[in-house]
């Protein structure tokens, strides 16, 4: 039973996660691996620096809040690295 | 505010720009005029200038275009990624790439060219995406119709200041 706030986690979310920290956070496509337990270390601390730079609350958990602002159009430059 | 790394910038305070393609969205002249109005924000807060060139290359080229289009950054259909830019140098560096896949409008309807062009010619001009939410430079595309007419963030003006110093007049 999801606790109150996270969001199911299906496949569409955890892919839309993937690629968004791919495309603006710097993981790494090697991480892949990780991906599939989102509780992993490299994956949590991933979507806390996203939730930390975009201004929402960092719970390192893909929460409603944090899957809206992912839909939401944005510039494609990334948001860390070169 | 952040710059690129390495915090590259213009060596000069004369820019030339080009606006290479146009969307069908809007007419010509609109999108002329947005992306006039669009470099107007950072020559207000910097000793920068801008001139228009219709041929050859410019240190910016401002082009529209769908899917995979010759960078190595694809754009992606409707929503998500609505355009992106490089920071200033030779080439491909300091142009402006728009995607055709949005529907630009210049009201509040649609993706707003001019609010999403004076972001992006930031990132021509150097800087990098800030975290203040407030700033032209927050990476999530918020319009409101307040925004018909930018006020840049005292961050914004930090940023670019850091870069090119205040107006010389």
């Amino acid at each position: 039973y999801p606790l109150h706030g996270a969001v199911r986690q299906d496949h569409s979310t955890m892919d839309l996660a993937q690629q968004y920290l791919e495309k603006y956070y710097n993981f790494r496509k090697n991480e892949k691996q990780f991906f599939k337990r989102k509780d992993s270390s490299p994956v949590v601390k991933k979507i806390e620096e996203m939730q930390k730079f975009l201004g929402l609350e960092m719970t390192g958990k893909l929460d409603s809040n944090t899957v809206e602002m992912m839909h939401k159009p944005r510039c494609g430059v990334p948001d860390v690295g070169g | 505010f952040s710059t690129f790394p390495g915090s590259p910038k213009w060596r000069k305070n004369h820019i030339s720009y080009r606006i290479v393609n146009y969307t069908l969205d809007l007419p010509r002249e609109s999108v002329d005029s947005a992306i006039e109005r669009a470099l107007k924000v950072w020559e207000e807060v910097t000793p920068l200038t801008f001139s228009r060139i219709s041929e050859g290359e410019a240190d910016i080229m401002i082009s529209f275009a769908v899917g995979e289009h010759g960078d190595f950054y694809p754009f992606d259909g409707v929503g998500q990624s609505l355009a992106h830019a490089y920071p200033p140098g030779p080439g491909f560096y300091g142009d402006a790439h728009f995607d055709d896949d949005e529907k630009w409008s210049l009201g509040p309807s649609g993706t707003n060219l001019f609010l999403v062009a004076a972001h992006e010619l930031g990132h021509s001009l150097g800087l990098f995406h800030s975290n203040n939410k407030e700033s032209l430079m927050y990476p999530v595309y918020r319009f409101s119709t307040s925004q018909a007419n930018i006020r840049l963030s005292q961050d914004d003006i930090e940023g670019i200041q850091s870069l090119y110093a205040r107006p010389s007049s």
